[in-house]
């Protein structure tokens, strides 16, 4: 049934890098991937995270944003390194 | 904007002081200020780069300009888009243009009021003229795009991460959600990453009100802005064929002719199909030409936009609107820029019309030409739709935590966009007037702007706090500022009044926080260390904190007890700012609520130096009233009036 399971784009949290604010490339592609390796973990390979995910978010707040379904979603919220996993809401101009 | 900042910077007795805020701080010059938003129309006058120097060297950021993007100048030095967000949420990638260039008119909206040149001869369509200016009109500007209709939270996030990395110094967030934990909410989580870069994040307080706990973006670390009224109008009159006569809003053409036309209710004018309630709201499809045809419809406001309700009369064959406002909506009325000729009036003046068109055989009506009037009362007064506390995430603190002006507010617009944002309607317009927390928000962040320039120093805390404790609660008839319905507003509505950026330059005292401060304030709210160690891994909660005194206890500039049971004590530090002084303190107590000081004087030898003080709540004999009570504290040396709102409840 998971194969058929409804996807939907998430954000997850996981607060902040161990890097300084004087970032460098090398700094990103280390963060991009320990994001992927991360990932790969939960969704069987580096290939079905890369393509999961759309953000890496590489420089002052350490997380991703990746289409997940629901499961993948849960199991990632129990992880001790994140924070936190939330639906990719809309909010409106006020 | 064309009247706000000089009726923020007018004194008690009408006059802006020669050394107003602007020249205090040098109108913002070199601070970086950026939004959140849908964008900017880079050609816009407000964003002119004639005059400026060069780049300030730590700025990182630079502009996406391919695809009919946005070229830098040394005004607006970064402009980037994040789409990705809402294209995985299912969003249309061709509504997605790959550019942060506007073409909804917000974000330049938004921009222009926080950080926008001084404009002379702003108009809109040619109704309202004046000298379009922005809070920091000597600030370098940036817009990072992360709104396509909604904003999505994968967008935002990225949005905070470039603007951190680039170097903004104030971020400007015009955007909402319902409040819920902090670390689900894409904003907090942004905006606390951006504090602890020393970035001052505002947001505003929602559109929901006035409905209570309706307040959104309530993280402690977020400045969170209400909206509310200036003493300017747009006065359209509607006058009936019995004499009466009423004061409107508008800014819409006028009538074709100059006599009295028939007039119906929307109600009357129900298609066969259509309710009566839906067809009084002027909803899409509801009115039925046949009755509507030539004549001046009277709708109910509610349930569909304001401008809607104009463009579906005149779909019906109506030749004016008369828009009354429902019973929320109270006093609050609004300049729009109608389609056809209308005019908005109030909830009791709007019930008169109806009752006069629902009782009299043949009705007649007129609505006036607009004309503008200055230096109206009272002003300002509480927005209806400004939404309200209690903060429904942490009640110990107070939110909004200001308010500013957000209704009819002119500031500049996109050239891709017309006015009512229907695809027909060709006009186009280089500054438009636009009402909400939106508008009020980039007030905030102008002022925002010019303390960051005058003490470049200062934490986002001791920004908050200056803007906070220097605010008025009562407006220009020296009387307590009032709600939209003219009922005595509060706190709730209000935060801790309304912004005084002449005075906020000086405050005294501020009641500053670290980042620390705020990952204990996360401790107090029981979130496990373990989470908060990927913060900061040194990172222990304090046991003596994880409690609600820890709250109660964070050093906020206003003070809250949701819950008071007997008595409770509550701990506040203010570090001096200015000369050396001695401030006593002087308290309006809440109702059925006693409140001591100690020590009642605090004396300060020099700049820099911190105090600490106790604040004691305790139920009077007779108890609390039921609900919400306010009062204030205040710390004055004669020269400095430091303010805090209380708000206590009972158990």
């Amino acid at each position: 049934n998971s194969a058929f399971a409804a996807k939907q784009s998430y954000v997850v949290y996981m607060g902040a890098h161990t890097h300084g604010p004087d970032v460098t490339q090398q700094d990103l592609e280390l963060v991009e991937n320990s994001h992927h390796n991360f990932l790969a973990s939960f969704v069987g390979s580096q290939d079905k995270a890369k393509e999961a995910i759309f953000y890496s978010y590489q420089m002052n707040i350490n997380g991703f944003a990746a289409i997940l379904d629901d499961e993948q979603a849960a199991e990632i919220a129990k992880h001790p390194g994140v924070v936190s996993v939330f639906p990719n809401r809309a909010r409106k101009l006020q | 904007t064309t009247r706000s900042w000089d009726f923020m910077l007018l004194e008690n007795n009408g006059v802006i002081p020669s050394d107003s805020a602007w020249k205090k701080a040098r109108f913002g010059e070199d601070t970086i200020i950026a939004n959140l938003d849908t964008g900017v129309w880079p050609e816009s006058k407000s964003f002119s780069d004639e005059g400026y120097g060069p780049v300030p060297s730590r700025w990182k950021g630079g502009c996406d300009s391919q695809n009919g993007g946005v070229r830098c100048n040394r005004k607006l030095i970064g402009a980037r888009y994040f789409n990705r967000g809402f294209i995985a949420a299912g969003g249309n990638a061709t509504e997605a243009i790959s550019s942060p260039r506007d073409v909804a008119g917000h974000g330049t909206h938004t921009l222009s009021t926080a950080g926008g040149n001084f404009v002379p001869g702003a108009s809109v369509l040619g109704l309202v003229n004046g000298t379009a200016k922005g809070g920091s009109p000597k600030a370098r500007v940036a817009a990072y795009k992360i709104c396509w209709g909604n904003c999505f939270d994968a967008d935002l996030l990225a949005g905070f991460d470039m603007a951190i990395h680039d170097g903004v110094d104030v971020l400007s967030i015009s955007v909402g959600g319902e409040a819920g934990d902090y670390f689900s909410d894409a904003i907090a989580i942004g905006s606390f990453h951006a504090i602890q870069s020393g970035i001052v994040v505002v947001c505003s307080a929602g559109n929901s009100g006035p409905e209570v706990a309706s307040v959104a973006n309530v993280a402690p670390w977020i400045v969170t802005v209400g909206a509310s009224t200036m003493d300017r109008e747009f006065q359209a009159f509607a006058e009936l064929r019995n004499g009466q006569r009423f004061k409107g809003s508008s800014l819409s053409k006028p009538l074709a002719d100059d006599k009295l036309y028939p007039l119906i209710s929307g109600a009357q004018a129900k298609t066969a199909d259509a309710s009566a309630a839906d067809a009084m709201l002027c909803l899409a499809g509801t009115l039925d030409k046949t009755k509507a045809q030539g004549k001046i419809v009277a709708c109910l406001r509610g349930g569909n936009a304001r401008v809607e309700k104009g463009v579906q009369a005149l779909l019906a064959g109506a030749v004016g609107m008369i828009l009354c406002n429902d019973k929320d909506s109270g006093n609050e009325i609004i300049a729009d820029l109608h389609v056809l000729p209308a005019t908005q009036l109030t909830y009791t003046d709007g019930a008169a019309v109806l009752a006069y068109i629902n009782s009299t055989a043949e009705p007649y009506g007129y609505i006036t030409h607009p004309a503008v009037f200055l230096g109206t009362n009272p002003a300002p007064y509480m927005a209806a739709f400004s939404s309200r506390g209690p903060n429904p995430v942490t009640p110990e603190i107070l939110k909004p935590d200001i308010t500013a002006p957000g209704v009819n507010i002119l500031a500049a617009y996109s050239g891709a966009v017309s006015p009512t944002e229907e695809p027909w309607d060709k006009r186009r317009v280089s500054f438009m007037l636009d009402s909400g927390t939106s508008m009020s928000c980039p007030h905030i962040s102008g002022v925002a702007g010019l303390l960051k320039t005058l003490y470049p120093t200062w934490s986002p805390a001791a920004i908050r706090s200056a803007i906070m404790t220097t605010a008025r609660v009562r407006d220009n008839t020296e009387k307590p500022m009032l709600d939209a319905s003219f009922a005595t507003a509060d706190p709730f509505a209000y935060g801790a009044g309304h912004v005084r950026p002449n005075r906020a330059m000086d405050p005294g005292l501020v009641y500053d926080l670290t980042a620390r401060d705020y990952l204990e304030f996360l401790c107090s709210l029981g979130y496990n260390q373990t989470m908060l160690q990927s913060f900061d891994p040194s990172n222990k909660c304090q046991a003596s904190n994880t409690t609600s005194s820890g709250l109660l206890n964070f050093n906020y500039p206003s003070i809250t007890v949701p819950k008071l049971s007997g008595s409770v004590t509550v701990t506040r530090t203010v570090k001096n700012v200015a000369e050396a002084s001695t401030y006593e303190a002087r308290v309006t107590q809440p109702n059925g609520v006693e409140v001591t000081v100690e020590p009642k004087s605090l004396q300060f030898t020099k700049a820099g130096e911190e105090k600490s003080y106790k604040v004691t709540l305790k139920a009077q004999a007779g108890g609390l009233p039921a609900g919400y009570v306010f009062g204030e504290l205040i710390w004055s040396d004669g020269n400095h009036f430091v303010r805090s709102p209380i708000a206590v409840a009972a158990t």
